[in-house]
């Protein structure tokens, strides 16, 4: 994240390798499924042996004795709807719900978030010298208007995305947030109306910053979860 | 720190059976896999052994998978170890240790019966020490070409049968990551510590987390893409060695997905040419060893394609990446490349949500056959032709039942994946309604709270 700082997201989660590497990242919207994106898996029937997400620190590598870090091996990976570019990821086991982990809620079906409404990312990625790299770095960014948005992007913007207006400052999501979480207070509520994809250059203060809209692939979502 | 499991293969979930079994094998054993390896090892009768791990026993057995009416059967309680010496096809040093069941020599002539003394009189007659059996091709006078036998060809007396090294037998393409071998020696004959145990050299690659590495029993291996296979040593002082194993001069091209303006997978055929991270830092060139040092060097790595500065993926990461020009950061992924689409070609469109299609398609986008709606298998149904008698469920034709928003479906014949989305696209023009406004105020439970408390003060 650049231009963010160190923050608390409960239900923010860092996807990590074989090797123990955090990649991406990913949001617990059920106590056994997290959502992510595509871009960040190398197949939809990828054998993902060995990767695990890990949940309840903020700190991306924390030492051996993180009083309430919980890792969990990924069990499974589903992709969404062609143009979604979100997967799930079935864990192997329930997340424990705590005051670090916790869920975050899912849009009504086709929701639009009002525009200006300020939400907020979070990650364990680059924040090119802004923020310290080793803990969960958070920002606030505002919801952009679809059809400004569209304007601003030439009419290249599709339905399936959501925008966030640039910010003077270089604030976003950059190399290791991918799949992490645009979350959006409605109703005092944390609700995940975006997904973290990548984006040919961090943080840009020309041009909006594209999300996946969730609220579009909720039925999806919850059709997985149930069957 | 030798681990007696040195001397076998090990098959995960697999029972020996032998039909009829005689003798009957010996009953089973209270022991650890090792302890049961132990015990194998020194009875000469002993060629394999089941072990038990729910149980730890283990039940030890005179023959393995090439004896005569022996078949192996799948049986998740056992695995099933081999002494190498009766598996493999090759042989290490002279070759007086191989008990494959090669019987021809290297000019095709058919070997004599070690137990006849025609048409060839000969004193190496069989005992249980020195593995003299049937016709099988030995070396019971260590003869520096390997296993050798009398033939059957009264002007033939005796002949080398040609039997490779084990070095030789299998060949490395590129940087061997998919030699699967038997080679369990390194470059300087020390022995190889097996890949499931963690004496004497505590390591990361275990091979459940693995499993594409062909991490099998001691064999030399490469799961980190190094320069060549190698393997952890049993000697304690010395952590690992690389393994000397042929290259293959055959030009068998490599399976690889060459692509430029996208990545595949996990991109280790990308060839295109971005060389800059997504934070806008430019990558180091891979024959540079500043600002980082590293071991990717492109002679090294001839099929890696390790050009210029360009993004790549010579370790099997989860996407291309290269080292970058900023000293505080030594690599990035290149995940803003593109990826190629990976679904099938759509076959026909339709409209809506298509809860009116009535086609024929019966694949998913991803070319997986779809599950008949009144089957029961792999996938127990929640929406069947009972259920929903009114959507024409044909067939595994795909269909829309629940008007889901993202078009026909159907369940799927993989078993890990209940349902997926048809390789059909909505018709040109078709009128998707457009996102709603804001619906009306909506309401949430046990989701999206967190202590506040916890985002001024971090932690």
């Amino acid at each position: 994240i650049v231009g963010g700082q160190p923050g608390n997201s409960p239900w923010t989660v860092s996807i990590r390798n074989r090797a123990g590497v955090h990649f991406c990242g990913g949001s617990l919207v059920k106590e056994q499924w997290v959502i992510s994106t595509r871009q960040c898996f190398s197949s939809c029937d990828a054998d993902l042996a060995g990767y695990e997400v890990q949940l309840g620190t903020l700190f991306k590598d924390p030492g051996p004795g993180d009083p309430d870090q919980q890792t969990i091996p990924i069990a499974r990976i589903v992709c969404g709807p062609s143009e979604s570019q979100l997967v799930m990821l079935k864990l192997a086991s329930p997340a424990a719900l705590n005051s670090r982990v916790a869920l975050i809620c899912l849009p009504p079906e086709r929701y639009v978030v009002p525009a200006g409404t300020v939400c907020e990312i979070a990650g364990w990625g680059e924040t090119r010298g802004t923020a310290d790299g080793s803990v969960l770095n958070v920002a606030q960014l505002p919801v952009l208007a679809h059809g400004e948005c569209n304007a601003a992007l030439r009419g290249r913007l599709k339905e399936s995305e959501l925008c966030t207006a640039p910010l003077r400052a270089g604030v976003g999501a950059c190399e290791g947030d991918y799949g992490g979480p645009l979350a959006c207070l409605t109703a005092d509520c944390w609700v995940l109306e975006g997904v973290i994809t990548p984006s040919r250059v961090c943080a840009r203060t020309d041009q909006p910053a594209l999300f996946i809209r969730v609220s579009l692939y909720v039925d999806w979502i919850h059709k997985v979860m149930k069957m | 720190h030798r681990s007696p499991l040195n001397d076998f293969q090990r098959l995960r979930a697999t029972q020996l059976l032998a039909v009829p079994a005689d003798p009957p094998p010996p009953p089973p054993e209270r022991g650890s896999a090792e302890q049961c390896a132990r015990r194998c090892a020194a009875g000469l009768a002993c060629r394999a052994f089941h072990h038990d791990r729910q149980s730890q026993q283990c039940q030890l057995l005179p023959w393995t998978q090439h004896s005569p009416h022996v078949q192996l059967q799948k049986n998740i309680h056992y695995d099933l170890y081999q002494k190498k010496d009766y598996l493999r096809d090759c042989i290490v040093a002279d070759g007086s240790g191989y008990r494959g069941t090669r019987a021809t020599t290297e000019k095709g002539l058919s070997c004599q019966h070690w137990q006849a003394t025609t048409p060839h009189d000969h004193r190496f007659l069989p005992s249980p020490r020195n593995g003299l059996e049937e016709n099988y091709c030995r070396n019971p006078d260590r003869d520096k070409r390997g296993p050798w036998c009398y033939t059957v060809d009264p002007d033939v007396r005796h002949q080398s049968c040609g039997i490779k090294k084990c070095e030789d037998a299998v060949c490395m393409t590129c940087n061997g990551e998919d030699y699967r071998g038997t080679v369990d020696r390194t470059e300087s004959g020390t022995e190889c510590q097996r890949w499931d145990l963690q004496h004497p050299h505590k390591h990361p690659y275990h091979p459940n987390k693995y499993p594409d590495k062909g991490l099998d029993d001691n064999y030399c291996r490469n799961p980190d893409s190094s320069e060549r296979p190698w393997c952890y040593t049993t000697d304690p002082g010395r952590e690992r060695e690389y393994c000397r194993i042929r290259r293959c001069t055959e030009k068998r091209p490599r399976p690889l997905n060459i692509t430029t303006g996208c990545f595949r997978g996990k991109g280790e055929g990308y060839r295109g040419r971005v060389n800059v991270t997504v934070s806008g830092i430019p990558c180091q060139r891979w024959d540079a060893q500043t600002p980082h040092r590293h071991h990717f060097v492109p002679e090294k790595y001839p099929c890696k394609d390790l050009q210029e500065n360009y993004c790549r993926n010579p370790d099997g990461s989860e996407a291309p990446w290269c080292f970058t020009a900023r000293p505080t950061l030594r690599v990035a992924f290149c995940f803003h490349i593109r990826r190629c689409p990976d679904e099938l070609g759509a076959q026909e469109c339709y409209h809506g949500h298509g809860e009116r299609y009535r086609g024929h398609v019966g694949k998913t986008r991803k070319g997986i056959t779809c599950q008949p709606w009144a089957a029961q298998a792999p996938h127990v149904p929640q929406i069947s032709p009972v259920t929903h008698p009114e959507a024409h469920l044909e067939e595994n034709y795909c269909r829309n039942p629940d008007n889901d928003s993202h078009g026909p479906w159907c369940y799927t014949m993989d078993p890990r994946t209940p349902f997926d989305y048809c390789a059909i696209k909505p018709c040109s023009g078709s009128v998707v309604p457009s996102i709603l406004e804001n619906t009306d105020a909506v309401e949430f439970e046990q989701c999206g709270r967190r202590d506040e408390r916890l985002q001024r003060k971090g932690r």
